[in-house]
């Protein structure tokens, strides 16, 4: 998996 | 924040406002399984590590304060207070949900975005998220008669899942490289758990009658 993008989502 | 994912948060504050609505004015937790609101109560608490690491909207900081606090007091309610409690049918609500758990945490290890705590905790709470209603589902099929507030409580938690998946083709198709396997495929298959309440659902307000899940 590609690196964590920010969790931006709830 | 494009309108399904807002029109999905607002549906899964409203479900969360429903059930307490429910159990703080008529003081009682009938056909709600404890064990579903305590797995939320630890999606929340695994997924929102990041509550002070790092600060995305006022928004955002003030959503995951609001789910937090209204899953641990429903959580506190129907184990502490003395006139809900009563209402709390522990022999129906039988579904041993500490099986989930440990799958899900092992699958978390397994297939994460990164092999961080951080990272393995966010993977581990939305596949808890995922089947956190089965006890719930399994108690309505016990209890059958679904009361009004408990049928609405259920059908706006689905909902608010349904919105996501928009949100997630939406964000696909419009923010480059935004892809999100584990959120997707576990997102998709909370929604399909829905599945057959949602048929009875809509037959039951379609037919006008009570709401009524086979045995």
């Amino acid at each position: 998996f590609h690196s964590p993008q920010l969790k931006d989502e709830l | 924040m494009n309108m399904f994912r807002f029109l999905g948060d607002m549906t899964h504050l409203f479900s969360v406002l429903v059930l307490l609505l429910k159990i703080h004015t008529i003081k009682s937790c009938a056909g709600i399984s404890l064990k579903t609101q305590e797995l939320y109560a630890i999606v929340f608490a695994t997924r929102y590590l990041d509550l002070f690491t790092d600060y995305i909207s006022l928004y955002n900081t003030v959503m995951k304060l609001v789910y937090l606090g209204s899953s641990l007091s429903i959580v506190w309610y129907m184990r502490r207070h003395k006139l809900v409690r009563r209402s709390y049918d522990k022999d129906q609500d039988t579904f041993r949900h500490h099986f989930l758990i440990l799958p899900c945490l092992i699958l978390a290890l397994l297939i994460n975005e990164k092999f961080t705590f951080m990272e393995v905790m966010w993977a581990f709470s939305l596949y808890l998220e995922a089947v956190a209603i089965l006890p719930q589902l399994v108690l309505l099929q016990r209890t059958r008669n679904i009361d009004n507030l408990t049928g609405q409580y259920v059908f706006l938690l689905g909902a608010y899942r349904s919105f996501y998946i928009l949100n997630w083709i939406y964000r696909y198709f419009t923010e480059v490289h935004y892809v999100h396997w584990i959120t997707w495929i576990s997102g998709l298959v909370q929604t399909l758990l829905y599945g057959d309440f949602f048929y009875y659902y809509f037959h039951s307000w379609k037919n006008n009658e009570k709401l009524q899940l086979p045995a």
